[in-house]
């Protein structure tokens, strides 16, 4: 099973592919795939045998076909409706952010518990009761939702969300979630950003 | 020059480490060290190795040395001055966040260029005027700058916030930021924490 590092990694190859493609490129080596995911050539060669063999050495990789194959691999081959849970500072942000549909993630309702919250708009979105959430999905199920929370209603919104049938879960509360075998959890922590730029502090890249 | 994504499976090694310490526990395996960080054992003895010999094989680590240690390496022996640009949606989430503060973080100042913004109350902070950005930096200088913009204002500030001192940026803006060598960069994209998820869906953890 590939760790959340390892498909990171990919998403970023795939973002060099997917620009390499625009310009026309055609094969891409392996040294530039890890310039661009912050990882040694000898990894890049070890996360994509994991998934078959792509490329040939001295030669490189072919950018369309490798591309199409990360595509695949990260499940990008389709849409996915995402829900966002809490309508404040961060729940607005991301509702807002052109990021995620321009990679197939499509949010497609926003939810709140605060009276003055509910039915106000956000970009194209009304802000709906979570009380709603279970009914919503049961009538159109979503696969991923956002947390976006205070810590205190995190668990309790997740419980829900997994038994209403959700099986990917983006936790911003500064809490770990407790959720049963098959359903993926990724906690966002800024925190750890600011120590990825702490390290770079102290060693500072020639 | 360690990348990124060892950076950050340091600090989540660290983040276990931490918990263990104030639950008493002594030494740690590699095993458990690799659970938290999703990564495998091997990869954390390669990790750790990079920086220098830890642990004895079948003893495992010891708790209180490895953590130190981590922290020095992080660079995480001191605080940080922090500031935020762009007190909008991102920057006041951000502002309010106290898991920076928990890490050695001081969220020192926010600035914006909005009239309607500048002036107004954020958490401890008062909005101040991105005009005064140089000014204040050279009173008082700060190590790391959070952009917070919208893409098109972000390489401009960018590059003055580099030229007043700055050398450690974490960049929300949606647009690459071309920086000089020695200044670390950090962008946060959260499309990629859902093709985390969309990976996630396609491959179920047993
Ligand atoms: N991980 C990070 O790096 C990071 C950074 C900033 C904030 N955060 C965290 O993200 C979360 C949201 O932060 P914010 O700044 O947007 O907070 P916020 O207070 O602006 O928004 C939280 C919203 O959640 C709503 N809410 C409360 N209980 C709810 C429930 N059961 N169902 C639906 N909505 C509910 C509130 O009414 C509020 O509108 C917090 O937990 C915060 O600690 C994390
Ligand atoms: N990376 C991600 O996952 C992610 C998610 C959400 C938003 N974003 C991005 O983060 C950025 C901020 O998003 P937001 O929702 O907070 O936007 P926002 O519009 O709410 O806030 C942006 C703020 O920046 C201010 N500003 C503009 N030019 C400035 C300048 N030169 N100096 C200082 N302040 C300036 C504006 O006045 C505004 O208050 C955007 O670029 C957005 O695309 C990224």
């Amino acid at each position: 099973e590939a760790a959340a590092t390892t498909v990171r990694r990919l998403s970023l190859y795939l973002r060099f592919l997917e620009q390499s493609e625009a310009e026309g490129v055609a094969t891409v080596a392996s040294t530039a795939l890890a310039a661009r995911a912050g990882a040694s050539p000898a990894q890049v060669r070890k996360d994509l045998s994991f998934f078959g063999s792509f490329g040939r050495r001295g030669v490189g990789y072919s950018v369309p076909l490798l591309a199409a194959r990360l595509r695949e691999i990260l499940g990008l081959g389709r849409r996915y409706r995402v829900i966002l849970i809490g309508a404040g500072r961060v729940g607005t942000a991301l509702a807002a952010y052109p990021g995620f549909a321009a990679r197939g993630f499509d949010v497609a309702a926003i939810y709140d518990v605060a009276p003055a919250l509910v039915g106000t708009r956000v970009n194209e979105l009304i802000v709906r009761d979570a009380a709603r959430v279970e009914a919503d999905l049961a009538a159109v199920p979503a696969a991923i939702a956002v947390i976006a929370t205070p810590a205190a209603a995190a668990q309790a919104m997740a419980d829900r969300l997994v038994k209403a049938g959700v099986r990917a879960l983006l936790n911003f509360a500064p809490v770990p979630l407790a959720v049963p075998p098959g359903v993926a959890v990724s906690d966002v922590n800024m925190a750890l950003e600011l120590e990825v730029l702490s390290y770079g502090l102290k060693h500072p890249a020639p």
